[in-house]
């Protein structure tokens, strides 16, 4: 059941958090800024 | 019992009238008074009247979204659209579900808003059990799905009123999950997966809550995974729905072992205790882990003096309390054998006491063997400890703990030393004293037998670990690097270190790697 | 040693179970919500196009290179989003200032001709959402009291 698990799409090595853009346990990527549900400011809602 | 008459019609008025005052545009900025006007509503119609009338509310409202789902993605008209319209509903009922938990009882009455949302994910996981049982093989995950991501994101949304129940919110999750976990609702296993493993709710239960109040939580979720996935991993041959969720897996572990590799530390024991011996990488990979603070030094540094080390001495974190697993009579005649190094026949019932069965694969009390060589391995390092000694060749020969450990690696079949050479294994991870004396025992074992099998036993099941794709735990590097480098061990002269090509050509990139 | 085991009656069922959820994994909406403005699946682009996102592009940094115009494109099309958030932060850095009456980004052109405790009288540019370009309002009145 081995396999070479940096090529499961995650930054092993990145200083930062994973867990903060990890978008799925079944994504081959992190998630990007624009996927990212965020608090921002009511007023930033503009639509 | 059945529903009042006219409840349900009833409810679906009301909820398709919270539908239409959710999609109007101005909700953001009308959006306390338009609560309060329908939950004035809801009580003038008597909704909010009692518990059961509350339960039966939520349970009616989440069927109908459930089958508005249904017919929307079986809708062949709808093709793409059909989870937008999915949302459209199942996003109205959550926000329905958060400001009632928001308005219910004073602002300060947080017991109300909690025990009205574990109501609610209770209710919703009881319509789920009900659906998965049900429509079986046609289950549907999506409205589930919705319906904890989108009110797990509202209630973990900065908000001073959440905030002063975030811990209560998260078990209230953790309770609805454990209760949805993949061996009772296997249809809905990645989806659950991926809610226990969401950001959001990683960050919440593992970082923000403080004195890790959220870790025992999260433990018992990768538990209900590990024992849902442990027997289809023991036959290794995956098929491709089960691979996917173990390789999901294998993520969120990475991700645990990159950001919280003291949570991994800490419970090390009882992970290993359900993940199959066979499941060699995914072992590994919680083992390697080590708290941040420390600086491994280089196994491969020559003449590394692993006592010497700072953090040897420290014993490592084990959560949670293990030696519950070891039954009471054992644990007392045990107790007794390493006081007083007597009587013999303990030794020789003992392995009565580790095996089950006699079916081959499934002999032996494999929980059991790992508690016990641990609980020994404990007694045995403060026993040297009290003699101010350190653990090493010496220092624990001769001693009750070694017997018990000599006995069984001779008394033991294949499969029983098998499982009890991994129960020790498992304990070989950063510098601390569990690995300092697991890995002076192991080699000790290697070095006392005059049992040639016992000795290539005891290589394989180091070799098994090391042959795997990384990563490796720093104790078992350290430990297998000694064994064929020591003179004493004398490894390079057993035959079956060249009972084949390949396996000495093994060996010997393995040695070259590790010079 | 152990040897592959025998699944039970149990298990066969989850595997059954597991199997046809498989057939119907979950998306990434459905973790997200609604993104009114931009399809979620990525759009299919021919194979010579960068297929995958720069991997420092959730970096601050990265934002403050990005053109103005593709840092309102970012804050008006995704909405509710981490990467508004940052175009948000890259707009102020590059002195862009968001208005939340009027719901729009101004800068000054100049040293306003006016300045009292609630507002400065001068002359700006502002980002006009609907023409998708900047234009310069002369003696507007800039409303602290309507700042974020």
């Amino acid at each position: 059941l081995g396999s070479d698990l940096t090529t499961l799409g995650l930054h092993l090595n990145s200083p930062e958090s994973l867990y903060s853009t990890f978008s799925s346990p079944f994504a081959d990527s992190p998630s990007r800024p624009q996927d990212i549900d965020y608090p921002v400011p009511q007023e930033y809602l503009i639509h | 019992l059945e529903d009042p008459p006219g409840l349900y019609e009833k409810v679906e008025y009301l909820l398709s009238e919270w539908v239409r005052h959710f999609h109007q545009p101005g909700l953001l900025r009308d959006g306390d008074k338009i609560y309060a006007a329908y939950v004035a509503r809801l009580q003038q119609q008597g909704i909010l009247k009692n518990d059961d009338l509350i339960q039966r509310f939520f349970r009616i409202s989440m069927e109908m979204c459930v089958e508005l789902c249904y017919r929307t993605l079986n809708d062949p008209v709808n093709g793409g659209m059909s989870r937008p319209k999915c949302y459209h509903t199942m996003d109205a009922f959550v926000k329905l579900v958060v400001v009632l938990v928001r308005y219910s009882g004073e602002s300060s009455n947080t017991l109300a808003k909690v025990n009205l949302l574990n109501k609610v994910l209770l209710t919703v996981t009881q319509v789920l059990l009900a659906d998965h049982e049900k429509r079986q093989v046609e289950f549907h995950q999506l409205p589930y799905h919705r319906f904890f991501i989108m009110i797990l994101n509202d209630l973990c949304s900065p908000d001073p009123v959440f905030d002063a129940i975030n811990f209560p919110v998260l078990q209230c999750f953790c309770t609805a999950y454990h209760m949805v976990r993949p061996s009772k609702a296997p249809g809905f296993a990645y989806t659950w997966l991926e809610l226990i493993s969401h950001r959001v709710f990683v960050s919440k239960l593992l970082l923000q809550t403080p004195q890790q109040k959220g870790w025992p939580l999260f433990h018992q979720l990768l538990i209900d995974v590990f024992k849902f996935l442990s027997p289809f991993l023991r036959n290794a041959e995956l098929v491709k729905p089960t691979q996917t969720l173990y390789k999901g897996t294998l993520r969120v572990l990475l991700v645990l072992l990159h950001d919280f590799p003291e949570f991994l530390c800490d419970y090390h024991f009882s992970f290993c205790d359900v993940i199959p011996p066979n499941c060699i990488q995914m072992r590994n990979l919680i083992l390697s882990a080590f708290p941040r603070n420390m600086r491994l030094p280089d196994p491969f540094t020559p003449n590394l003096k692993v006592e010497l080390l700072p953090d040897i001495q420290n014993a490592p974190r084990i959560l949670p309390a293990y030696i519950q697993l070891i039954i009471p009579d054992l644990k007392k005649n045990l107790d007794n054998y390493i006081k007083t190094r007597a009587p013999v026949t303990f030794l020789q019932e003992l392995r009565g006491h580790l095996q089950i069965s006699s079916e081959p694969g499934k002999q032996y009390n494999s929980s059991l063997i790992n508690a016990l060589v641990l609980y020994v391995g404990t007694q045995a390092i403060a026993f040297i400890h009290s003699k101010s000694g350190t653990p090493s060749p010496t220092t624990i020969a001769h001693t009750a703990h070694m017997d018990i450990f000599q006995h069984l690696v001779v008394d033991l079949d294949t499969e029983g030393r098998y499982l009890f050479l991994n129960a020790i294994a498992n304990q070989l991870r950063y510098p601390n004293s569990h690995t300092h004396f697991f890995s002076c025992a192991l080699l000790s074992l290697f070095a006392e037998t005059n049992h040639e099998a016992i000795q290539e036993q005891i290589t394989r099941v180091l070799l098994e670990r090391l042959i795997v794709n990384r990563p490796h735990p720093w104790g078992l590097l350290i430990t297998f690097i000694d064994l064929i480098k020591n003179p004493t061990y004398n490894f390079w002269k057993h035959d079956f270190v060249h009972c084949a090509p390949e396996i000495e050509r093994l060996f010997e990139s393995v040695a070259k790697s590790c010079m | 040693p152990l040897g592959p085991i025998s699944l039970g009656q149990d298990k066969v069922y989850q595997l059954r179970m597991l199997e046809s959820a498989y057939k119907h994994m979950p998306e990434p909406s459905d973790s997200e919500k609604v993104r009114p403005y931009l399809q979620r699946t990525p759009y299919p682009t021919p194979p010579y196009h960068p297929q995958h996102s720069p991997s420092h592009m959730d970096s601050y940094d990265f934002y403050q290179r990005l053109s103005i115009e593709t840092l309102f494109f970012i804050f008006y099309y995704m909405e509710g989003t981490k990467a508004q958030y940052m175009a948000a932060k890259a707009l102020k850095k590059l002195s862009w200032r968001f208005h939340t009456k009027y719901m729009t980004w101004f800068q000054r052109l100049e040293e306003p001709n006016t300045i009292t405790d609630d507002y400065e009288m001068g002359t700006y540019i502002y980002f006009d959402y609907e023409k998708w370009a900047q234009r310069k309002k002369d003696g507007f009145t800039f409303e602290y009291r309507y700042l974020e």
